[in-house]
């Protein structure tokens, strides 16, 4: 069982060494990670050592076969189908972009409550069109699809009686953006998204630090 | 100077303390907070230690004192106005959710090289409306109202463009969402928002535990 805390930070480091895969870097070493991830190097060694892998004295970590070893682990062999609920704002700038830097995640479609939107043409960075389907069809096209994860766009009041939607669905994962707490049973994870968070600590860093 | 992984950190402890503060919980001891939001128990005493906020054996630590302390260290005091560029799909669903949980934060105007974005009526959730300028008017207006942070959301071909022109309007800080890295001189900070970095973790947890 990996601590949560790790797990969090293993995109973070999938993303790091794929960067480093394309610029052609063959080897690496904790320290030199944790200046660029700004992780401390003992947490980045105490992570690595819980997927067991295991950097060689002197050399180092060898950054291709890192790289597809936590692409294995964040099961980036398998394509991921996911649906949007709630094609607004938020919902169609993620439609569109489509996740396009990552390539194991996939928005097939939207579902929302307003008849309006499923005339709405949506093109993502692939050039390919993602349909936008009325609410009711919910359970029905999630199942067809495959489909056991979910992004959840729609206003504070709906959040939850549309998760009660998405989990009679058989939805598994549930990224959220609303910003209420939603209540899921054991077998449901929630991801939270909080855009500002990210805000707080920028300011932080402009009063804090003027010339780092 | 505080480590900038322990930085990162501040917003999710104060969001935390927040709520336990709304909900009347008047001590709380590291372990708890370990186990809501997920570091370790150590990392949350060694965190608090930077900061000199150091618990009591056996009682833990004293909410409402820990709040204002780390609302200081936020420097949640003082009201941070910031500007959107790029009014689109991203940029209107930032201001019109205007980081309402936030206190400390309020998005006062937006800019766009759209004439049209102009006449897009904005209102926040505090039902105020926000202006839209044209991104020709950036550096009069941004000194105009002393803002020194924007938030990035214009398309990637754009965005070191405008990073430029953001830079040289005096800007301090900027809240990438744009997928590329963009480039700063170093008195000018930039935190980058991946917004798919939650769904990698979403992906890991529901393949990898089934019943959590
Ligand atoms: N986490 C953050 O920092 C952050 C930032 C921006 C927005 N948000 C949140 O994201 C959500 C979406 O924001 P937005 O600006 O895109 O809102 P929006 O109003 O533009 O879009 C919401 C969409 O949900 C649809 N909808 C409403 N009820 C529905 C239901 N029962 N079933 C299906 N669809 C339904 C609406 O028709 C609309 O298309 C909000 O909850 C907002 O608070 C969060
Ligand atoms: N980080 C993530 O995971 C994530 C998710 C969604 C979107 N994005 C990014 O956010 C950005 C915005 O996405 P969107 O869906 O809102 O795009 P959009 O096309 O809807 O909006 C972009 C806006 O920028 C404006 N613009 C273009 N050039 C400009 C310039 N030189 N100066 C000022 N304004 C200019 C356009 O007129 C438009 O209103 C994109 O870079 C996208 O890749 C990132």
């Amino acid at each position: 069982q990996i601590p949560r805390a790790t797990a969090q930070r293993l995109p973070i480091y999938y993303y790091y060494l794929s960067t480093l895969n394309d610029a052609g870097i063959k080897r690496i070493n904790s320290s030199e990670i944790s200046e660029a991830i700004k992780f401390d190097a003992a947490t980045v060694r105490r992570d690595f050592s819980y997927f067991g892998a295991l950097g060689k004295r002197g050399f180092g970590y060898d950054v291709s076969a890192l790289l597809s070893f936590f692409s294995k682990v964040l099961s980036q062999d398998k394509l991921n189908k996911v649906a949007v609920v709630g094609v607004g704002n938020l919902g169609q700038a993620l439609m569109k972009n489509n996740f396009s830097h990552t390539s194991n995640i996939e928005i097939v479609m939207g579902f929302d409550a307003d008849d309006d939107k499923r005339s709405i043409k949506l093109v993502n960075e692939m050039g390919k069109s993602v349909p936008v389907y009325h609410v009711k069809e919910l359970a029905e096209r999630l199942h067809a699809n495959n489909i056991t994860i979910a992004i959840l766009t729609v206003p504070e009041k709906a959040a939850q009686e549309v998760t009660d939607q998405l989990v009679a669905a058989g939805i598994k994962g549930i990224l959220n953006f609303s910003p209420i707490r939603i209540t899921v049973p054991s077998s449901v994870r929630v991801q939270n998204v909080d855009l500002t968070t990210g805000m707080q600590t920028l300011i932080y860093f402009v009063d804090n630090f003027k010339n780092i």
